[in-house]
């Protein structure tokens, strides 16, 4: 910030250690600074306050950029959720499910975890829970069998909402990264133009390697989307800034909490006041 | 990776003399950099950067012909200094039943990794483990850990309808009575600012009186890891760490937020969904993966 000495150097300080705390990461927090200071105006106030505003409008335009296409509905509308283990995706599966039984709709979820213990036991709760209906196989059975069949099933029922969740995998693992492609084709084949939806589930509580998750799960199948989960801790969730700007994917619902009403739709606003908290 | 960065910053002063702190400072910078992307947090850095630089200023980085290397040498030994350079026991000399405590976030693999921990016990330690399913919340947890125990033969102890502090508490109280001398305690995954569930650790910890209370930390936390870590520490003084899921690409810097924050080891690795993904953590091993 050469010659704009007007800057406090102390301010400038405390708001990047804030963005890298929030998990933004070293290269977006150094585009964020950078564009900071090409929007200063020559003649402007640098208070901590206005630099926060602008800082606030440059991070709200990369979250609603992505924002912009209109998600086509379908019916059977196809949601695939995937991610990495742990990150809430059954719960969130079963929250979607929920909500949207709320609405009058009729939802068929898909048990295509058929490896983790209990995994099915699990969403078989949620589903009783939001009054949907479960479709699943023996543990240990081909997740794409899985998929299929419930398709099938959403098609024959006339179902407004088909919601797949699918095993926990680390996209390290080739083999498992194969497996999620083929249940995207599978699906594909039932269903046309589906899977209408795929969000990646990605923890709050992540941290750098929440962009390497994106990259290579949208080679697998490509993301539409994002749900970050466990934002009622004191995480920030700040990596989705990244993803975000890098795939153009724009985060869709945010998880507050273990119950059945505790997933939002995204709001980019309340986000990034959450960043400043 | 860093060590190409940081010759290709030293290479620059070939010819141009002594080292000068400006160089120092901008190969620190690069450190820096590589720690903040592999997630160490933010105010570990800072202090762990001027631990660093204090050394880097002194002979053997500035009269070295290989300045580059020995700034790497200096952040390579710092990072194995404060993980701990030896690996870590678990507490298993006490008087049977051994009660061990797992605990952490949602999700960060606690469950798992109690059956994974009674399947090597059983194995490398000839104990006779039982598992306890505590997570009475969370739907179909006590049949994960039920399906679990099946696998490895190791019996797990729930008592339908009972609270988690009653369910742990009979567990260790019926524990040699059923033969068996070393108790695991899975515990439900709760946040660290959820006073209520905090609370109710402090009670399971007070009724079972645990040898070991471990903080289960998935690898890939960023730089929250640190606020988790302190909270777990203060309300319950955990006595190690296992990071799970470093089968992955996170650099893991968590790792060192956390013992840089807690002081209290890292004792096992999580290495994979299978029940044999569990090994003894290696320090030195997680240093070079930090730095990438
Ligand atoms: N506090 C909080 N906990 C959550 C949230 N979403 C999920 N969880 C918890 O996180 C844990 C893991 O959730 P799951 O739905 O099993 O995660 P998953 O991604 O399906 O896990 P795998 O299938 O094993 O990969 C559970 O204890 C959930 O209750 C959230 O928004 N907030
Ligand atoms: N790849 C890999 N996956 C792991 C590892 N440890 C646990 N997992 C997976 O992570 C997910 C979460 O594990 P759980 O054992 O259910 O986690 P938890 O902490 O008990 O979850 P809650 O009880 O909901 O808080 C599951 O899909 C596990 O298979 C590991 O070391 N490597
Ligand atoms: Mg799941
Ligand atoms: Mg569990």
């Amino acid at each position: 910030f050469g010659g704009r000495d007007y800057i406090c150097a102390e301010d400038l300080d405390e708001l990047e250690a804030m963005l890298l705390q929030a998990d933004l990461g070293q290269s977006t927090v150094e585009k964020i600074l950078s564009e900071l200071k090409s929007r200063m105006e020559a003649d402007g106030k640098a208070d901590r306050k206005v630099l926060e505003g602008i800082i606030s409008g440059i991070i709200g335009e990369i979250l609603s950029a992505s924002s912009k296409t209109e998600i086509q509905i379908h019916k059977p509308h196809v949601i695939v959720l995937l991610g990495v283990n742990g990150t809430g995706k059954t719960t969130s599966a079963g929250k979607m499910a929920y909500s949207l039984s709320r609405q009058g709709k009729k939802v068929v979820l898909a048990a295509a975890d058929t490896f983790r213990a209990a995994a099915i036991e699990q969403l078989e709760v949620w589903a009783e829970r939001a009054g949907a209906e479960l479709v699943k196989h023996k543990q240990g059975s081909d997740p794409s069998a899985v998929a299929f069949d419930a398709a099938k099933a959403a098609i024959n029922r006339d179902a407004d909402y088909l919601i797949v969740d699918t095993a926990g995998r680390l996209h390290t693992k080739s083999n498992l990264m194969e497996e999620l492609k083929k249940v995207g084709k599978v699906i594909g084949g039932q269903v046309e133009s589906a899977p209408h939806e795929t969000l990646l589930v990605i923890d709050a509580t992540t941290g750098q390697n929440g962009l390497v998750q994106a990259r290579e799960f949208n080679k697998a199948i490509p993301l539409t989307g994002i749900i970050l989960t466990k934002l009622d801790g004191t995480a920030k969730g700040g990596i989705v800034v990244a993803v975000s700007e890098e795939l153009g994917i724009p985060v869709k619902y945010v998880g507050v909490g273990e119950s059945a009403e505790d997933l939002r739709p995204f709001d980019a606003k309340e986000f990034v006041e959450g960043l400043f908290k | 990776g860093l060590s190409e960065k940081l010759q290709s910053i030293m290479q620059k002063l070939k010819g141009h003399g002594k080292l000068s702190e400006k160089e120092i400072d901008s190969a620190l910078k690069e450190v820096r950099i590589a720690l903040l992307e592999a997630d160490v947090n933010f105010k570990v850095v800072k202090s762990f950067i001027e631990k660093v630089r204090e050394r880097a200023l002194g002979s053997e980085v500035m009269q070295s012909l290989t300045p580059a290397q020995q700034v790497i040498k200096i952040v390579h030994s710092e990072l194995i200094e404060l993980m701990g350079s030896t690996a870590s026991r678990l507490e298993l000399g006490q008087e049977p039943p051994i009660v061990i405590m797992m605990v952490g976030l949602q999700g960060s693999g606690k469950t798992t990794t109690s059956a994974k921990l009674a399947n090597l016990l059983k194995k490398a330690n000839n104990k006779r483990p039982m598992l306890v399913a505590c997570d009475t919340r969370r739907p179909a947890a006590v049949k994960q850990l039920e399906t679990l125990g099946t696998q490895i033969g190791v019996p797990v102890h729930h008592v339908e309808g009972a609270s988690p502090e009653q369910i742990a508490k009979s567990a260790v109280e019926g524990a040699l009575k059923s033969g068996r001398d070393l108790v695991i305690l899975d515990t439900a995954g709760r946040l660290h600012i959820d006073e209520e569930l905090m609370q109710e650790l402090e009670r399971i910890k007070i009724l079972t009186d645990p040898d070991e209370i471990l903080l289960v930390v998935d690898a890939m936390t960023g730089q929250d890891a640190v606020n988790v870590a302190k909270a777990f520490q203060e309300r319950l003084d955990i006595t190690g760490v296992i990071l799970t899921k470093l089968d992955g690409d996170a650099r893991g810097g968590a790792a060192l937020s956390v013992r840089a924050v807690t002081g209290k080891p890292i004792k096992f690795a999580g290495t994979g969904e299978k029940l044999d993904g569990i090994e003894v953590f290696h320090p030195d091993r997680m240093a070079s993966r930090i730095l990438g």
